[in-house]
């Protein structure tokens, strides 16, 4: 989620100049000691860039899933309006109560999109 | 731009037994370029896996795959996904009476019957039989438990003494093998009917001393359990393909989106193995 | 960016809550006024998917730039180590040169990533 | 999923006139189903322009639409996106000896040409000029004034005696108008050759009270400008088409990707309007 990829993105910010700092270092010393140095932070980088194209791929889930139930709370809404309007009391209490289930979906979802699935 | 999103709503997300479900289901996930989604309950829990169906429902999908652990239950909410368009695949266990439109797994039954025709086979038809099942209501549970009944029940020499349920956990498992063979000290064979069933048992009995004259008999082939018949703690396991039903699920959901008629059901295949059968 | 996301989402948790209960008080009060009341909220709702969906948009683009700016920073390392290894100075020294620019530019771009850009 | 990712990146952000090139190539995003970002410096700064081209080429964009402002220092970079196989196009000003694959925009040199031919016929030849521009250092401000002096260079009546830098902002054209009548309070003319100097110009002149016997002629049809030419501040403006420059950029830059040959230049159209013009 947004928490995750705030953490991640200042990592990744942080370990390019790692890297860069290690590769200088690799070039005016010339050990192989500095050059595995180099070796262990761009590696570390790759492995995060992988795992912020996971995150964001989840992420895009997640989202596309949220946007949708924004979209069905609205119809739900709507449908209580109208089934309100002909006097059709079964039809739009169903209905309420399918908005009210959604709109708490909406708020777990908000959560979810926040901190993110932090175990992922 | 537009690929199909499918979700796979396992039993239990870190379970071992669905994550490999879910390597089938990625593998197909990148051959047909679709979209999966993996999300159920964290912990086993009806509630929580039918809320994942609505959520998943009002979050418009463009198809459902999941169990139909218990058709009371579930019956609602699949053919709920069916009247909005989307359709619905169980997986690993069936709800037949419900509008699901196709079904890819174990004949779970016949897997149970496997299972006690094994148990007779190996202990020359004589063991005091102590059953770990992952849940009373779960559908797939209970036609492998009857399975197993029904291939004993002729049997004279055979006698079901318990049945406990494990809640599809190793510890769970392990603490309702532990309460048996106290209730029940003349236990001579367990069944355990899911993944982590016969692990638990396993450990009890080795704990105790007991596992030389203890056979057992579990559910799936995981790491574990393979160490474990190759050790010759336990004797027998009942092979299930969960990677090919992952896969098979999500190539089936994509020709449905593509208006092809299927069959509704797709039996992978069952059969219950030995230290010998191992490579 | 992050930031901009993470106001926005919190609102429209809230906004949904919002439709909800004015919704719910038109069905009881069945004034005009509750309607209306009711629509407005309706209506900001709506306009803060389209805004979700909007700034969703942009940060695909930041995010897919990022990735690739993550990448072309590798391959401005490896081509330094490269005529580093075949002692030539002057390839080596302006891949390293590149190598340097487009870190910084990671790190402006995080920035816009977590900040956004609070313009749009 | 893949779709193509084309960067436009203007001469500042928020100007009315790159707003409309913006809007003609988002109309191109839609109708190709391509990704457009717009992103460029917020005030212009060619320093700032050159490095979002420089960082485009490193987030390996598709194609770059760019002004090509000042041959010297934009060649190197359009160069370096062609080599690293990036088309590049040059909108509304062209840097014709670099690498770009083509030009859309308008000829800038005949645009300031027909500028001069107008203030010609309307002045009946008799005018004493002051010149505001956006850039002295940018190509198409240059072609602009240059086209004019041509036009202008032999008519006896007519006089140019001063030119200054508007920084393309309103406030600033104001401010160097405000300047040149300080110096040459024998001025009765004013050509302005980016979107807002005549705006700027306009202002200054009815604030002073002469608006009545100054001769503004302007470049591009922004509200304003349109305004002011049909309240008669304003006698005459160079139309250019910002939209259909947008439009055509993205729409050309599609057509390189698929591999298409394609003429390297694409004039838009250029005229000068008055006020019996507009609708
Ligand atoms: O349904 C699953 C079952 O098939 C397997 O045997 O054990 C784990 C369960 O979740
Ligand atoms: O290049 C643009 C020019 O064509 C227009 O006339 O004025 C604004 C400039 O940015």
């Amino acid at each position: 989620g947004i928490l995750q990829r705030f953490f991640l993105l200042n990592e990744i910010s942080q370990r390019t100049g790692n890297v860069y700092r290690s590769l200088n270092a690799y070039l005016i010393e010339r050990s192989p000691e500095h050059f595995l140095r180099y070796q262990q932070e761009r590696q570390e980088l790759v492995v995060q860039q992988s795992r912020l194209k996971h995150t964001l791929m989840q992420q895009n889930i997640t989202v596309k899933n949220y946007q949708n139930l924004i979209t069905s709370f609205l119809e739900e809404c709507t449908a209580v309006v109208k089934y309100f309007e002909k006097q059709q009391l079964p039809a739009y209490s169903s209905h309420l109560a399918e908005a009210s289930k959604i709109s708490r979906f909406i708020q777990e979802t908000t959560l979810t999109l926040i901190d993110g699935e932090l175990t992922n | 731009k537009q690929t199909y999103h499918f979700v796979l709503i396992p039993e239990e997300m870190d379970n071992d037994y669905w994550r490999l479900v879910e390597e089938g289901a990625r593998e197909a996930e990148k051959d047909l370029n679709v979209t999966l989604e993996y999300s159920g309950p964290v912990q086993a829990d009806i509630e929580e896996h039918i809320k994942k169906i609505d959520m998943a429902i009002a979050s418009k999908v463009d198809g459902i795959i999941t169990q139909g652990l218990n058709e009371n239950q579930f019956k609602p909410m699949i053919n709920k996904a069916i009247a909005k368009g989307i359709p619905v695949i169980t997986i690993d266990t069936d709800a037949p009476n419900s509008k699901r439109i196709a079904y890819v797994g174990t004949d779970n039954y016949l897997s149970g019957f496997l299972a006690g025709q094994a148990l007779i086979k190996d202990t020359k038809g004589k063991a005091v039989v102590g059953i770990i099942t992952g849940h009373f209501a779960a559908e797939h549970q209970r036609l492998r438990v009857q399975g197993f009944r029904d291939a004993v029940k002729n049997e004279p020499g055979i006698k079901i003494v318990a049945i406990e349920e494990s809640n599809i956990t190793r510890i769970e498992a392990a603490e309702k093998a532990g309460k048996i063979l106290a209730e029940h000290p003349e236990v001579t064979a367990f069944y355990g009917t899911s993944a982590l069933d016969a692990i638990g048992i396993a450990q009890v009995v080795e704990r105790m001393g007991i596992a030389e004259d203890m056979y057992i008999i579990g559910f799936d082939t995981l790491p574990e359990t393979l160490e474990l018949l190759k050790k010759g703690t336990i004797e027998a396991t009942v092979v299930q393909k969960p990677y090919e039903m992952g896969y098979k699920a999500v190539q089936l959901m994509l020709d449905i989106k593509n208006g092809k008629t299927i069959s509704p059901v797709h039996h992978t295949e069952t059969r219950v193995i030995h230290k010998e059968d191992l490579p």
